[in-house]
Protein backbone atom coordinates (compact mmCIF):
# COMPACT_ATOMS: atom_id res chain seq x y z
CA UNK A 1 0.00 0.00 0.00
CA UNK A 2 3.30 2.44 0.67
CA UNK A 3 4.98 1.21 -2.29
CA UNK A 4 3.44 3.60 -4.96
CA UNK A 5 4.18 7.06 -2.49
CA UNK A 6 5.95 9.59 -2.36
CA UNK A 7 8.39 10.24 0.92
CA UNK A 8 6.37 12.72 2.69
CA UNK A 9 5.14 13.18 6.13
CA UNK A 10 2.04 11.50 5.64
CA UNK A 11 3.91 8.58 4.10
CA UNK A 12 6.63 8.28 7.55
CA UNK A 13 3.55 8.55 8.97
CA UNK A 14 2.04 5.76 7.76
CA UNK A 15 5.08 3.87 7.53
CA UNK A 16 5.44 3.69 11.34
CA UNK A 17 2.20 2.70 11.69
CA UNK A 18 2.54 0.03 9.56
CA UNK A 19 5.97 -1.02 11.33
CA UNK A 20 4.42 -0.58 14.88
CA UNK A 21 1.39 -3.00 13.73
CA UNK A 22 4.31 -5.30 12.88
CA UNK A 23 5.29 -5.57 16.44
CA UNK A 24 8.64 -3.74 16.05
CA UNK A 25 7.87 -0.86 18.39
CA UNK A 26 7.60 2.55 18.80
CA UNK A 27 10.75 3.17 19.26
CA UNK A 28 12.50 1.18 16.44
CA UNK A 29 9.51 2.35 14.33
CA UNK A 30 10.51 5.81 14.73
CA UNK A 31 14.17 5.04 14.80
CA UNK A 32 13.66 3.01 11.04
CA UNK A 33 11.28 6.11 9.69
CA UNK A 34 13.89 8.83 10.45
CA UNK A 35 16.69 7.19 8.71
CA UNK A 36 14.43 7.31 6.13
CA UNK A 37 14.05 10.69 6.27
CA UNK A 38 17.84 11.48 6.70
CA UNK A 39 18.45 8.98 3.30
CA UNK A 40 20.05 11.36 1.01
CA UNK A 41 19.35 10.83 -3.06
CA UNK A 42 15.86 8.99 -2.92
CA UNK A 43 14.62 10.22 -6.23
CA UNK A 44 11.84 7.33 -7.37
CA UNK A 45 9.42 5.34 -5.60
CA UNK A 46 12.17 2.24 -5.93
CA UNK A 47 14.55 3.87 -4.10
CA UNK A 48 12.50 4.76 -1.21
CA UNK A 49 11.31 0.83 -0.74
CA UNK A 50 15.11 0.04 -1.39
CA UNK A 51 16.57 2.38 1.37
CA UNK A 52 13.60 1.02 3.71
CA UNK A 53 14.91 -2.48 3.10
CA UNK A 54 18.65 -1.63 3.44
CA UNK A 55 17.84 -0.13 6.85
CA UNK A 56 15.58 -3.23 8.11
CA UNK A 57 18.31 -5.34 6.34
CA UNK A 58 20.66 -3.75 8.65
CA UNK A 59 18.56 -3.85 11.81
CA UNK A 60 18.16 -8.13 11.10
CA UNK A 61 22.23 -8.41 10.60
CA UNK A 62 23.35 -10.71 8.65
CA UNK A 63 22.26 -14.51 8.86
CA UNK A 64 23.90 -16.50 11.44
CA UNK A 65 23.97 -20.49 10.94
CA UNK A 66 23.22 -22.53 13.26
CA UNK A 67 26.06 -24.61 15.05
CA UNK A 68 26.25 -28.39 15.21
CA UNK A 69 29.85 -29.35 14.30
CA UNK A 70 32.08 -30.12 15.00
CA UNK A 71 30.07 -32.71 17.13
CA UNK A 72 28.95 -33.60 19.49
CA UNK A 73 26.76 -30.78 19.58
CA UNK A 74 24.10 -29.70 22.49
CA UNK A 75 21.13 -28.12 21.75
CA UNK A 76 18.92 -26.48 24.79
CA UNK A 77 15.87 -25.09 24.09
CA UNK A 78 14.22 -22.39 26.46
CA UNK A 79 12.11 -19.68 26.53
CA UNK A 80 8.88 -18.70 28.09
CA UNK A 81 5.44 -20.89 28.68
CA UNK A 82 3.80 -21.90 25.78
CA UNK A 83 6.21 -20.47 23.23
CA UNK A 84 6.74 -23.79 20.88
CA UNK A 85 9.83 -25.43 22.00
CA UNK A 86 9.17 -29.30 22.30
CA UNK A 87 7.42 -29.02 18.82
CA UNK A 88 10.72 -27.02 17.86
CA UNK A 89 12.99 -29.29 19.28
CA UNK A 90 11.15 -32.31 17.27
CA UNK A 91 11.30 -30.27 13.93
CA UNK A 92 15.11 -30.08 14.98
CA UNK A 93 15.58 -33.29 15.21
CA UNK A 94 13.75 -34.44 12.43
CA UNK A 95 16.18 -31.79 10.27
CA UNK A 96 19.50 -33.28 11.89
CA UNK A 97 18.30 -36.70 11.37
CA UNK A 98 17.48 -35.52 7.44
CA UNK A 99 21.09 -34.86 7.58
CA UNK A 100 22.21 -37.88 8.51
CA UNK A 101 23.25 -37.07 11.94
CA UNK A 102 22.75 -39.18 15.00
CA UNK A 103 20.52 -37.29 17.49
CA UNK A 104 19.30 -38.15 20.79
CA UNK A 105 16.57 -35.97 23.04
CA UNK A 106 16.37 -35.33 26.77
CA UNK A 107 13.25 -34.54 28.53
CA UNK A 108 14.40 -32.02 30.64
CA UNK A 109 10.96 -30.41 31.27
CA UNK A 110 9.87 -32.83 34.37
CA UNK A 111 8.05 -30.20 35.83
CA UNK A 112 4.55 -29.51 33.40
CA UNK A 113 1.50 -32.26 33.13
CA UNK A 114 2.59 -34.77 30.43
CA UNK A 115 5.58 -32.76 28.99
CA UNK A 116 7.60 -35.80 28.74
CA UNK A 117 4.78 -37.86 27.23
CA UNK A 118 4.59 -35.21 24.61
CA UNK A 119 8.38 -35.26 23.52
CA UNK A 120 8.26 -39.00 23.70
CA UNK A 121 5.32 -39.20 21.12
CA UNK A 122 7.51 -36.65 18.73
CA UNK A 123 10.96 -38.99 19.43
CA UNK A 124 8.81 -42.24 18.27
CA UNK A 125 7.63 -39.82 15.16
CA UNK A 126 11.37 -38.98 14.24
CA UNK A 127 12.36 -41.78 14.83
CA UNK A 128 15.06 -40.67 17.37
CA UNK A 129 15.98 -41.80 21.40
CA UNK A 130 14.83 -39.65 24.44
CA UNK A 131 16.45 -40.23 27.64
CA UNK A 132 13.92 -39.58 30.57
CA UNK A 133 13.69 -39.57 34.01
CA UNK A 134 9.96 -39.66 36.36
CA UNK A 135 7.84 -36.66 35.90
CA UNK A 136 8.76 -34.16 39.25
CA UNK A 137 12.57 -35.20 39.00
CA UNK A 138 15.18 -33.06 38.83
CA UNK A 139 16.13 -31.83 35.26
CA UNK A 140 19.78 -31.32 36.34
CA UNK A 141 20.18 -35.14 36.25
CA UNK A 142 18.39 -35.28 33.43
CA UNK A 143 21.04 -33.11 31.23
CA UNK A 144 23.55 -35.02 32.69
CA UNK A 145 22.40 -38.40 31.89
CA UNK A 146 21.62 -36.91 28.37
CA UNK A 147 25.20 -35.49 28.03
CA UNK A 148 26.22 -39.25 29.55
CA UNK A 149 24.52 -41.22 26.97
CA UNK A 150 25.45 -38.66 24.11
CA UNK A 151 29.29 -39.69 24.93
CA UNK A 152 28.41 -43.22 25.25
CA UNK A 153 26.21 -43.89 22.17
CA UNK A 154 28.22 -41.17 20.15
CA UNK A 155 25.64 -39.19 19.38
CA UNK A 156 26.04 -35.80 16.76
CA UNK A 157 23.47 -33.85 18.69
CA UNK A 158 21.90 -34.18 22.25
CA UNK A 159 19.03 -31.41 22.19
CA UNK A 160 17.31 -30.61 25.70
CA UNK A 161 14.19 -29.58 26.16
CA UNK A 162 13.18 -27.49 29.36
CA UNK A 163 9.77 -26.46 31.27
CA UNK A 164 8.59 -23.12 29.86
CA UNK A 165 8.99 -20.41 32.86
CA UNK A 166 8.69 -17.09 33.09
CA UNK A 167 11.72 -15.11 33.37
CA UNK A 168 10.64 -12.97 36.31
CA UNK A 169 10.67 -15.99 37.92
CA UNK A 170 14.47 -15.80 39.55
CA UNK A 171 14.03 -19.38 40.80
CA UNK A 172 13.03 -20.81 37.77
CA UNK A 173 15.91 -18.80 35.71
CA UNK A 174 18.57 -20.10 38.31
CA UNK A 175 17.45 -23.75 37.69
CA UNK A 176 17.98 -22.42 34.09
CA UNK A 177 21.26 -21.46 34.32
CA UNK A 178 22.01 -24.84 36.84
CA UNK A 179 21.16 -26.62 33.41
CA UNK A 180 23.38 -24.66 31.65
CA UNK A 181 26.66 -25.00 33.79
CA UNK A 182 26.12 -29.32 33.79
CA UNK A 183 26.10 -28.99 30.08
CA UNK A 184 29.04 -26.41 30.87
CA UNK A 185 30.76 -28.77 32.55
CA UNK A 186 30.45 -30.97 30.45
CA UNK A 187 32.70 -29.02 27.77
CA UNK A 188 30.81 -30.03 24.34
CA UNK A 189 32.08 -28.71 21.39
CA UNK A 190 29.54 -27.41 19.74
CA UNK A 191 26.29 -25.80 21.87
CA UNK A 192 23.72 -23.96 21.03
CA UNK A 193 21.48 -22.06 23.64
CA UNK A 194 17.89 -21.68 21.41
CA UNK A 195 15.55 -18.74 22.88
CA UNK A 196 12.24 -20.47 21.92
CA UNK A 197 9.77 -17.05 20.72
CA UNK A 198 6.09 -16.59 19.57
CA UNK A 199 5.95 -14.22 17.02
CA UNK A 200 2.58 -12.72 18.31
CA UNK A 201 4.54 -11.91 21.21
CA UNK A 202 4.48 -7.85 21.94
CA UNK A 203 7.19 -5.76 23.77
CA UNK A 204 7.74 -7.91 26.56
CA UNK A 205 9.58 -10.35 23.91
CA UNK A 206 12.68 -7.53 24.36
CA UNK A 207 12.66 -8.25 28.43
CA UNK A 208 12.36 -11.95 28.15
CA UNK A 209 15.49 -11.79 25.29
CA UNK A 210 17.23 -9.68 28.05
CA UNK A 211 16.97 -11.61 31.00
CA UNK A 212 17.52 -15.22 29.43
CA UNK A 213 20.29 -13.68 27.72
CA UNK A 214 21.87 -12.56 30.94
CA UNK A 215 20.97 -15.86 32.49
CA UNK A 216 22.45 -18.30 29.80
CA UNK A 217 24.06 -16.58 26.71
CA UNK A 218 21.62 -17.22 24.58
CA UNK A 219 23.09 -18.06 20.99
CA UNK A 220 19.53 -17.64 18.42
CA UNK A 221 16.23 -17.26 18.30
CA UNK A 222 13.80 -19.92 16.94
CA UNK A 223 10.49 -17.26 16.00
CA UNK A 224 7.65 -19.70 15.94
CA UNK A 225 3.70 -19.57 14.83
CA UNK A 226 4.76 -17.45 11.79
CA UNK A 227 2.08 -18.81 9.87
CA UNK A 228 -0.08 -17.01 11.76
CA UNK A 229 -1.33 -13.25 11.16
CA UNK A 230 1.21 -11.94 13.77
CA UNK A 231 5.25 -10.36 11.90
CA UNK A 232 7.59 -11.35 14.10
CA UNK A 233 8.74 -7.85 13.89
CA UNK A 234 10.16 -7.54 17.22
CA UNK A 235 13.55 -9.66 16.88
CA UNK A 236 14.39 -6.50 15.05
CA UNK A 237 14.02 -4.83 18.58
CA UNK A 238 15.61 -7.90 20.32
CA UNK A 239 18.69 -7.32 17.57
CA UNK A 240 18.97 -3.80 17.78
CA UNK A 241 19.47 -3.66 21.79
CA UNK A 242 20.97 -7.11 22.58
CA UNK A 243 22.35 -8.06 18.97
CA UNK A 244 20.90 -11.73 18.93
CA UNK A 245 20.42 -13.74 16.06
CA UNK A 246 16.98 -15.57 14.42
CA UNK A 247 17.87 -18.79 13.10
CA UNK A 248 15.12 -20.50 12.06
CA UNK A 249 11.28 -19.69 12.19
CA UNK A 250 8.68 -22.47 12.97
CA UNK A 251 5.70 -21.88 10.30
CA UNK A 252 3.57 -24.90 11.65
CA UNK A 253 2.72 -27.58 13.36
CA UNK A 254 4.55 -30.46 11.36
CA UNK A 255 7.57 -31.66 11.38
CA UNK A 256 9.34 -29.68 8.31
CA UNK A 257 7.45 -26.93 9.09
CA UNK A 258 11.27 -25.20 10.08
CA UNK A 259 13.24 -22.86 7.94
CA UNK A 260 16.57 -21.27 8.38
CA UNK A 261 16.21 -17.31 9.19
CA UNK A 262 16.60 -15.81 5.50
CA UNK A 263 16.70 -11.56 6.50
CA UNK A 264 15.88 -10.76 3.05
CA UNK A 265 13.02 -13.52 3.00
CA UNK A 266 11.55 -12.16 6.70
CA UNK A 267 12.07 -8.25 5.85
CA UNK A 268 10.32 -8.56 2.73
CA UNK A 269 7.22 -10.53 4.68
CA UNK A 270 7.35 -7.44 6.84
CA UNK A 271 7.89 -4.51 4.20
CA UNK A 272 4.24 -2.62 4.00
CA UNK B 1 7.67 5.75 33.83
CA UNK B 2 4.72 8.19 32.29
CA UNK B 3 4.66 10.33 34.82
CA UNK B 4 7.81 10.99 35.28
CA UNK B 5 7.85 12.02 31.50
CA UNK B 6 4.29 14.18 32.20
CA UNK B 7 6.12 15.68 35.22
CA UNK B 8 9.06 16.84 32.66
CA UNK B 9 6.76 18.35 30.30
CA UNK B 10 4.53 20.59 32.51
CA UNK B 11 7.72 21.42 34.27
CA UNK B 12 9.08 23.01 31.10
CA UNK B 13 5.63 24.96 30.38
CA UNK B 14 5.01 25.83 34.28
CA UNK B 15 7.33 29.33 33.46
CA UNK B 16 5.11 30.25 30.76
CA UNK B 17 2.01 30.65 32.52
CA UNK B 18 -0.27 30.07 29.18
CA UNK B 19 -0.73 26.50 26.73
CA UNK B 20 -0.48 26.28 23.25
CA UNK B 21 -2.56 23.42 21.18
CA UNK B 22 1.48 21.77 20.64
CA UNK B 23 1.48 21.83 24.31
CA UNK B 24 -1.32 19.80 24.90
CA UNK B 25 -0.26 17.82 21.77
CA UNK B 26 3.22 16.73 23.44
CA UNK B 27 1.31 15.37 26.38
CA UNK B 28 -1.04 13.81 24.60
CA UNK B 29 1.78 12.13 22.79
CA UNK B 30 3.70 10.50 25.48
CA UNK B 31 0.44 9.12 26.50
CA UNK B 32 0.23 7.35 23.57
CA UNK B 33 3.66 6.34 23.97
CA UNK B 34 3.13 4.66 27.11
CA UNK B 35 0.30 2.85 25.92
CA UNK B 36 2.26 1.25 22.16
CA UNK B 37 5.00 0.13 24.84
CA UNK B 38 2.28 -1.74 26.55
CA UNK B 39 1.09 -3.45 23.76
CA UNK B 40 -2.35 -1.46 23.36
CA UNK B 41 -2.99 -1.85 19.79
CA UNK B 42 -2.38 0.84 17.08
CA UNK B 43 -6.08 2.05 16.24
CA UNK B 44 -7.23 1.82 20.10
CA UNK B 45 -4.39 3.53 21.57
CA UNK B 46 -5.30 6.39 18.99
CA UNK B 47 -8.77 6.51 19.73
CA UNK B 48 -8.28 6.49 23.78
CA UNK B 49 -5.93 9.21 24.00
CA UNK B 50 -8.85 11.15 21.35
CA UNK B 51 -11.05 10.31 24.24
CA UNK B 52 -8.67 10.84 26.60
CA UNK B 53 -8.11 15.27 24.71
CA UNK B 54 -11.61 15.43 25.49
CA UNK B 55 -12.02 14.34 29.01
CA UNK B 56 -8.96 16.61 29.81
CA UNK B 57 -10.08 19.56 28.06
CA UNK B 58 -13.54 19.50 30.22
CA UNK B 59 -10.91 19.93 33.21
CA UNK B 60 -8.86 22.76 33.65
CA UNK B 61 -5.79 20.41 34.39
CA UNK B 62 -3.66 22.62 32.64
CA UNK B 63 -4.13 25.13 36.06
CA UNK B 64 -4.25 22.55 38.18
CA UNK B 65 -0.73 22.57 40.47
CA UNK B 66 -0.15 19.11 39.92
CA UNK B 67 -1.44 18.54 36.47
CA UNK B 68 0.91 15.49 35.50
CA UNK B 69 -0.88 13.65 38.30
CA UNK B 70 -4.56 14.56 37.61
CA UNK B 71 -3.48 13.58 33.50
CA UNK B 72 -2.74 10.27 34.78
CA UNK B 73 -5.74 10.00 36.54
CA UNK B 74 -7.80 10.79 33.82
CA UNK B 75 -5.86 7.53 31.61
CA UNK B 76 -5.94 5.66 34.83
CA UNK B 77 -9.64 6.42 35.32
CA UNK B 78 -10.66 6.08 31.34
CA UNK B 79 -8.94 2.98 31.25
CA UNK B 80 -10.52 1.40 34.28
CA UNK B 81 -13.88 1.77 32.53
CA UNK B 82 -13.47 0.41 29.69
CA UNK B 83 -11.46 -2.52 30.91
CA UNK B 84 -14.61 -2.82 33.52
CA UNK B 85 -17.24 -1.47 31.34
CA UNK B 86 -18.51 -4.94 30.43
CA UNK B 87 -17.72 -6.59 33.84
CA UNK B 88 -20.28 -9.42 34.85
CA UNK B 89 -20.65 -12.90 36.52
CA UNK B 90 -19.99 -15.98 34.94
CA UNK B 91 -23.10 -16.97 33.14
CA UNK B 92 -24.82 -20.49 33.86
CA UNK B 93 -27.39 -22.14 32.08
CA UNK B 94 -31.00 -22.26 33.12
CA UNK B 95 -31.24 -25.72 33.63
CA UNK B 96 -27.63 -28.25 34.06
CA UNK B 97 -25.33 -28.71 32.39
CA UNK B 98 -23.59 -25.56 31.89
CA UNK B 99 -21.22 -26.14 28.78
CA UNK B 100 -17.93 -23.59 28.88
CA UNK B 101 -15.84 -24.33 26.12
CA UNK B 102 -12.30 -22.85 25.96
CA UNK B 103 -10.42 -21.41 23.10
CA UNK B 104 -7.62 -19.51 21.41
CA UNK B 105 -3.99 -19.62 19.58
CA UNK B 106 -1.74 -22.59 20.16
CA UNK B 107 -0.07 -22.41 23.95
CA UNK B 108 -2.20 -19.70 25.33
CA UNK B 109 -2.87 -21.87 28.41
CA UNK B 110 -6.53 -23.15 27.45
CA UNK B 111 -5.89 -26.91 28.57
CA UNK B 112 -4.30 -25.25 32.07
CA UNK B 113 -7.29 -22.96 32.44
CA UNK B 114 -9.43 -25.38 31.95
CA UNK B 115 -8.72 -27.56 35.04
CA UNK B 116 -8.18 -24.46 36.55
CA UNK B 117 -11.75 -23.39 35.91
CA UNK B 118 -13.06 -26.96 37.12
CA UNK B 119 -11.48 -26.50 40.33
CA UNK B 120 -12.49 -23.16 40.94
CA UNK B 121 -16.11 -24.30 40.30
CA UNK B 122 -15.67 -27.49 42.00
CA UNK B 123 -15.04 -25.43 45.26
CA UNK B 124 -17.50 -23.39 44.82
CA UNK B 125 -19.96 -26.52 45.21
CA UNK B 126 -20.20 -27.42 41.19
CA UNK B 127 -19.52 -30.76 40.28
CA UNK B 128 -17.86 -30.46 36.72
CA UNK B 129 -16.79 -32.69 34.23
CA UNK B 130 -13.55 -31.68 31.72
CA UNK B 131 -13.79 -32.73 28.71
CA UNK B 132 -10.84 -33.36 26.51
CA UNK B 133 -11.46 -32.63 22.64
CA UNK B 134 -7.97 -31.87 21.67
CA UNK B 135 -7.20 -35.33 19.68
CA UNK B 136 -4.16 -33.18 17.79
CA UNK B 137 -1.46 -31.97 19.80
CA UNK B 138 0.61 -35.08 21.21
CA UNK B 139 -0.57 -36.20 24.81
CA UNK B 140 -2.99 -33.32 25.24
CA UNK B 141 -5.69 -35.39 26.48
CA UNK B 142 -3.12 -36.94 29.45
CA UNK B 143 -2.33 -33.47 29.98
CA UNK B 144 -5.68 -32.37 31.18
CA UNK B 145 -6.34 -35.62 32.63
CA UNK B 146 -3.79 -34.52 34.68
CA UNK B 147 -4.70 -31.37 35.51
CA UNK B 148 -8.45 -33.18 35.85
CA UNK B 149 -6.67 -35.06 38.79
CA UNK B 150 -4.95 -31.87 40.50
CA UNK B 151 -8.61 -30.34 40.17
CA UNK B 152 -10.08 -32.99 41.82
CA UNK B 153 -12.54 -33.14 38.49
CA UNK B 154 -12.88 -36.21 36.40
CA UNK B 155 -11.83 -36.07 32.83
CA UNK B 156 -14.71 -37.02 30.36
CA UNK B 157 -11.98 -39.08 27.47
CA UNK B 158 -12.64 -41.25 24.32
CA UNK B 159 -9.53 -43.27 23.28
CA UNK B 160 -9.46 -43.47 19.66
CA UNK B 161 -11.75 -40.84 18.77
CA UNK B 162 -11.00 -38.75 15.51
CA UNK B 163 -14.21 -36.08 15.74
CA UNK B 164 -13.75 -33.60 18.34
CA UNK B 165 -17.42 -32.52 17.97
CA UNK B 166 -18.40 -36.47 18.11
CA UNK B 167 -16.49 -36.45 22.17
CA UNK B 168 -18.07 -33.72 22.93
CA UNK B 169 -21.81 -34.36 22.50
CA UNK B 170 -20.55 -37.76 24.28
CA UNK B 171 -19.24 -35.82 26.94
CA UNK B 172 -23.13 -33.89 27.33
CA UNK B 173 -24.28 -37.65 27.70
CA UNK B 174 -21.77 -38.39 30.28
CA UNK B 175 -22.62 -35.52 31.96
CA UNK B 176 -26.54 -36.19 31.72
CA UNK B 177 -26.09 -39.51 32.90
CA UNK B 178 -23.39 -39.01 35.98
CA UNK B 179 -24.84 -35.87 37.15
CA UNK B 180 -22.33 -33.42 36.28
CA UNK B 181 -23.98 -29.64 36.40
CA UNK B 182 -20.93 -28.33 34.72
CA UNK B 183 -19.11 -29.46 31.70
CA UNK B 184 -15.86 -27.64 30.92
CA UNK B 185 -14.91 -28.58 27.23
CA UNK B 186 -10.98 -27.72 26.37
CA UNK B 187 -10.17 -27.17 22.49
CA UNK B 188 -7.01 -27.70 20.60
CA UNK B 189 -5.21 -24.68 19.65
CA UNK B 190 -5.58 -23.54 16.47
CA UNK B 191 -5.26 -20.42 13.94
CA UNK B 192 -8.01 -17.92 13.14
CA UNK B 193 -6.84 -17.98 9.54
CA UNK B 194 -7.55 -21.98 9.44
CA UNK B 195 -10.88 -21.89 8.03
CA UNK B 196 -11.54 -26.11 8.35
CA UNK B 197 -10.35 -25.91 12.47
CA UNK B 198 -12.75 -22.21 13.06
CA UNK B 199 -15.64 -24.22 11.33
CA UNK B 200 -14.81 -27.22 13.42
CA UNK B 201 -15.38 -24.91 16.61
CA UNK B 202 -18.50 -23.34 15.57
CA UNK B 203 -19.90 -26.94 14.63
CA UNK B 204 -18.94 -28.09 18.02
CA UNK B 205 -19.90 -24.50 19.36
CA UNK B 206 -23.75 -25.37 17.74
CA UNK B 207 -23.96 -29.30 18.91
CA UNK B 208 -23.06 -28.46 22.68
CA UNK B 209 -24.88 -24.72 23.08
CA UNK B 210 -22.34 -23.45 25.76
CA UNK B 211 -23.32 -20.82 27.86
CA UNK B 212 -19.69 -19.25 27.62
CA UNK B 213 -17.17 -19.90 24.74
CA UNK B 214 -13.86 -18.60 26.68
CA UNK B 215 -11.17 -17.46 24.54
CA UNK B 216 -8.19 -17.50 26.27
CA UNK B 217 -5.55 -14.24 25.33
CA UNK B 218 -2.00 -14.65 26.60
CA UNK B 219 -1.55 -11.27 28.55
CA UNK B 220 2.08 -10.67 26.47
CA UNK B 221 0.53 -11.06 22.63
CA UNK B 222 1.15 -7.96 20.50
CA UNK B 223 -0.66 -5.82 17.88
CA UNK B 224 -2.13 -9.53 16.99
CA UNK B 225 -4.44 -9.73 19.66
CA UNK B 226 -6.95 -7.53 17.84
CA UNK B 227 -7.06 -9.43 14.23
CA UNK B 228 -7.24 -12.85 16.53
CA UNK B 229 -9.63 -11.78 18.78
CA UNK B 230 -12.03 -9.88 16.15
CA UNK B 231 -11.93 -13.08 13.89
CA UNK B 232 -12.74 -15.98 16.62
CA UNK B 233 -15.42 -13.66 17.33
CA UNK B 234 -16.79 -13.45 14.13
CA UNK B 235 -16.23 -16.92 12.86
CA UNK B 236 -17.33 -18.95 16.23
CA UNK B 237 -18.72 -16.34 18.64
CA UNK B 238 -16.64 -15.62 22.03
CA UNK B 239 -18.90 -14.82 25.14
CA UNK B 240 -15.92 -13.85 27.67
CA UNK B 241 -12.23 -14.34 27.93
CA UNK B 242 -9.63 -15.58 30.75
CA UNK B 243 -6.21 -13.14 30.67
CA UNK B 244 -3.13 -16.00 30.84
CA UNK B 245 0.05 -15.79 32.48
CA UNK B 246 -0.30 -12.25 34.37
CA UNK B 247 2.29 -13.53 36.47
CA UNK B 248 4.98 -12.18 34.59
CA UNK B 249 5.61 -8.76 33.38
CA UNK B 250 4.01 -8.26 30.29
CA UNK B 251 2.31 -4.92 30.95
CA UNK B 252 -1.13 -6.32 29.21
CA UNK B 253 -2.33 -4.16 26.16
CA UNK B 254 -3.47 -6.24 24.26
CA UNK B 255 -6.28 -6.92 27.71
CA UNK B 256 -7.49 -3.38 26.79
CA UNK B 257 -7.74 -4.01 22.85
CA UNK B 258 -9.45 -6.37 22.88
CA UNK B 259 -12.12 -5.73 25.35
CA UNK B 260 -12.20 -2.30 23.58
CA UNK B 261 -12.40 -3.95 19.61
CA UNK B 262 -14.85 -7.22 20.59
CA UNK B 263 -16.81 -5.50 23.67
CA UNK B 264 -16.58 -9.11 25.25
CA UNK B 265 -15.61 -8.89 29.20
CA UNK B 266 -12.60 -10.57 30.67
CA UNK B 267 -14.07 -12.93 33.20
CA UNK B 268 -10.27 -14.83 34.99
CA UNK B 269 -6.85 -13.78 35.35
CA UNK B 270 -4.53 -16.67 34.86
CA UNK B 271 -1.26 -15.79 36.99
CA UNK B 272 0.25 -18.99 37.42
CA UNK B 273 0.96 -22.83 36.28
CA UNK B 274 -0.87 -24.57 39.60
CA UNK B 275 -4.67 -25.49 39.65
CA UNK B 276 -5.19 -22.82 41.89
CA UNK B 277 -3.75 -19.98 39.94
CA UNK B 278 -7.40 -18.30 38.82
CA UNK B 279 -8.42 -15.26 39.83
CA UNK B 280 -11.25 -12.84 38.89
CA UNK B 281 -10.40 -10.08 36.70
CA UNK B 282 -9.23 -6.52 38.81
CA UNK B 283 -10.17 -3.91 36.11
CA UNK B 284 -8.70 -0.82 38.07
CA UNK B 285 -5.30 -3.61 38.78
CA UNK B 286 -5.16 -3.78 35.33
CA UNK B 287 -5.11 -0.04 34.62
CA UNK B 288 -2.38 0.35 36.60
CA UNK B 289 -0.50 -2.34 35.03
CA UNK B 290 -0.75 -1.37 31.46
CA UNK B 291 0.15 2.31 32.79
CA UNK B 292 3.10 0.54 34.07
N1 LIG C 1 0.73 -22.89 14.15
C1 LIG C 1 1.86 -23.18 14.82
N2 LIG C 1 1.77 -23.79 16.00
C2 LIG C 1 2.92 -24.08 16.64
C3 LIG C 1 4.20 -23.76 16.12
N3 LIG C 1 5.13 -24.17 17.02
C4 LIG C 1 4.46 -24.73 18.04
N4 LIG C 1 3.12 -24.68 17.82
C5 LIG C 1 2.04 -25.13 18.68
O1 LIG C 1 2.09 -24.38 19.86
C6 LIG C 1 1.59 -25.17 20.95
C7 LIG C 1 2.63 -25.16 22.05
O2 LIG C 1 3.77 -25.86 21.58
P1 LIG C 1 4.79 -26.58 22.59
O3 LIG C 1 5.85 -27.16 21.76
O4 LIG C 1 4.06 -27.48 23.53
O5 LIG C 1 5.30 -25.31 23.40
P2 LIG C 1 6.28 -25.30 24.64
O6 LIG C 1 7.09 -24.06 24.57
O7 LIG C 1 7.07 -26.56 24.71
O8 LIG C 1 5.27 -25.20 25.85
P3 LIG C 1 5.59 -25.42 27.42
O9 LIG C 1 6.51 -26.58 27.51
O10 LIG C 1 4.27 -25.67 28.03
O11 LIG C 1 6.22 -24.14 27.86
C8 LIG C 1 1.31 -26.55 20.37
O12 LIG C 1 -0.07 -26.62 20.06
C9 LIG C 1 2.12 -26.57 19.10
O13 LIG C 1 1.60 -27.43 18.13
C10 LIG C 1 4.26 -23.09 14.84
O14 LIG C 1 5.31 -22.75 14.29
N5 LIG C 1 3.06 -22.83 14.24
N1 LIG D 1 3.11 -18.78 34.33
C1 LIG D 1 1.94 -19.16 33.79
N2 LIG D 1 1.94 -20.17 32.91
C2 LIG D 1 0.74 -20.54 32.39
C3 LIG D 1 -0.47 -19.90 32.71
N3 LIG D 1 -1.46 -20.52 32.00
C4 LIG D 1 -0.88 -21.50 31.29
N4 LIG D 1 0.46 -21.52 31.53
C5 LIG D 1 1.49 -22.37 30.94
O1 LIG D 1 1.52 -22.08 29.56
C6 LIG D 1 1.88 -23.25 28.81
C7 LIG D 1 0.81 -23.53 27.79
O2 LIG D 1 -0.39 -23.87 28.46
P1 LIG D 1 -1.43 -24.89 27.82
O3 LIG D 1 -2.55 -25.01 28.80
O4 LIG D 1 -0.75 -26.14 27.38
O5 LIG D 1 -1.87 -24.05 26.54
P2 LIG D 1 -2.90 -24.49 25.42
O6 LIG D 1 -3.63 -23.27 24.97
O7 LIG D 1 -3.77 -25.60 25.91
O8 LIG D 1 -1.94 -25.00 24.27
P3 LIG D 1 -2.39 -25.79 22.94
O9 LIG D 1 -3.36 -26.84 23.35
O10 LIG D 1 -1.14 -26.35 22.38
O11 LIG D 1 -2.98 -24.76 22.05
C8 LIG D 1 2.05 -24.36 29.85
O12 LIG D 1 3.41 -24.42 30.19
C9 LIG D 1 1.24 -23.86 31.03
O13 LIG D 1 1.69 -24.37 32.27
C10 LIG D 1 -0.44 -18.79 33.64
O14 LIG D 1 -1.44 -18.15 33.97
N5 LIG D 1 0.80 -18.48 34.14
MG1 LIG E 1 7.26 -27.95 26.23
MG1 LIG F 1 -4.05 -27.47 25.11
Amino acid sequence: ALAGRAIDDTYLAELEEALILADMGAATAMEVTSRLRAARGLRTTADVQAALRRILLDLTGPAVPFQVEPPPAVVLALGVNGSGKTTTIAKLAYRLRGEGRKVLLAAADTFRAAAIDQLAIWAQRVGVEMVRHQPGGDPGAVVFDGLQAMRARGMDVLIVDTAGRLHTKVNLMEELRKLNRIIARDAPPTVERLLVLDAATGQNAISQARLFHEAVDVTGIVLTKLDGTAKGGIVLAIARDLKLPVKFLGTGERLDDLTPFDPEAFVDALLP
Amino acid sequence: NLQARLGEIFRRLSGRGYLQPEDVDAVLREVRMALLEADVHFAVARDFVARVREAAAGQEIWKSLSPAQQVIKIVHDELTRLLGGTHRELRFAPRPPTVFMLVGLHGTGKTTSAAKLAYHLKRRGRHPLLVATDLRRPAAVAQLEVGGKQAGVPTFTQPGATDPVAVARAALEEAARAGHDVVIIDSAGRLHLDEELMAELAQMRAAVLPSEVLLTLDAMTGQDAVTMAEQFTAKVGVDGLILTKLDGDARGGAALSVVATTQRPILFAGVGERVDALEPFYPDRMAARILG
